[in-house]
């Protein structure tokens, strides 16, 4: 159960992060620590540090409103309507595709 | 490793280190190749990288990269987003924990399937062919599109049709030894019910290594493109044998 890396990705990204990502930022980094330690849930089974971390991690994504799925929650969210997506956000070209696949050895 | 392109070529290549499968305004994707562990001298892909370039007014600054390497897949983007801009211009779905993730990229309606089946990736992509078109004949452009280089190509037909017949004469030939015999690697393949093209790299893989998960990659390969693409099922052949190779290179 090798939980260390995980908090050493978190270090890593505060310390690399710091002052660049704006009002987000402590989520951003807390996200990434909470989907490491979701990685090694079947290494880490009955792990009691393992179950430590994840609450504490859990428990600071709460204090800090941050969702697990990429964003971040606030007071504002109930009231604000849905935005239209821009147009350039959207593709207005022709709908024929082309595949392309790399796989095996 | 095994590689269908945007324009319907299908070839095995060498391509060992690292290589750009696509490489456009929008978007780079980089695949890292490295021998298959054990005796054959094989590659296959430990390292993928996706590198989706500045689009301001889709929330992306100054670029969004996603990267995957053998026993970490992550279901987010190097910053902890699994989404970013309005209605999820670009969204990173993980579909299966560490093995299957799908990242959408909705202002130019490509789709990305990377999956990790052993200890290698399997790749698949999906984008308006105008967007492919607009790199055509760029030198830069990826295997994608321009196909490997030719002298990173592996004449599997041939191989396929002479190797099974030489099993007892190659242990002297140490650039590809025949790990599994053929006739055994088709009936694995044809259980997996994997065919033409996917046929074809399954028995190789097996035949060059003997490892089981590339039948698996084979047939998710399949999968996955007839998820992009529906319409492919009605041109396959469904093909699951090499009587044409062997009446080609037989002799």
């Amino acid at each position: 159960c090798d939980i260390d890396t995980c908090a050493k990705q978190f270090q890593r990204l505060q310390s690399v992060e710091n002052g660049v990502m704006g009002p987000d930022k402590e989520c951003i980094t807390l996200r990434t620590y909470w989907n490491c330690i979701k990685k090694k849930v079947r290494d880490c089974k009955g792990d009691l540090n393992y179950l430590t971390v994840r609450t504490g991690v859990k428990n600071r994504m709460g204090q800090n409103n941050c969702s697990k799925n990429g964003r971040t929650l606030g007071p504002e969210d109930e009231k604000t309507s849905v935005p239209t997506i821009p147009s350039v956000c959207s593709y207005h070209g022709k709908k024929v595709y082309k595949h392309c696949g790399l796989f095996g050895d | 490793p095994h590689l269908s392109t945007f324009h319907g070529d299908f070839q095995t290549c060498k391509v060992q280190g690292a290589w750009p499968l696509v490489k456009n305004k929008f978007l780079l994707v980089q695949v890292t190749n490295d021998p298959v562990t054990g005796e054959s001298s094989a590659t296959a892909t430990s390292k993928l990288t996706v590198v989706i370039k500045k689009n301001q007014d889709c929330a992306i600054e100054p670029y969004l990269m996603y990267q995957a390497q053998t026993d970490a897949l992550p279901g987010a983007f190097h910053d902890g987003h699994t989404h970013y801009g309005p209605h999820k211009a670009v969204e990173l779905l993980e579909i299966e924990e560490g093995k299957h993730v799908e990242i959408h990229i909705r202002y130019i309606a490509t789709t990305i399937v990377v999956r990790q089946i052993g200890r290698y990736f399997t790749f698949a992509i999906k984008m308006p062919e105008e967007i492919v078109n607009s790199t055509k004949g760029d030198s830069n452009s990826g295997l994608c599109d321009r196909g490997c280089p030719a002298h990173e190509r592996i004449n599997y037909q041939e191989y396929l049709a002479t190797r099974h017949k030489k099993i007892d004469n190659l242990k002297e030939d140490s650039a590809i030894k025949v790990q599994m015999p053929r006739s055994d690697a088709e009936g694995i393949c044809r259980e997996a019910k994997v065919v033409d093209f996917y046929f074809d790299s399954c028995v190789f893989d097996l035949m060059t290594t003997g490892d089981k998960n590339f039948t698996l990659a084979a047939l998710s390969a399949l999968q996955d493109i007839i998820k992009l693409d529906p319409s492919i099922v009605n041109s396959q052949l469904n093909r699951t044998d090499f009587r044409k190779y062997d009446k080609t290179f037989g002799n």
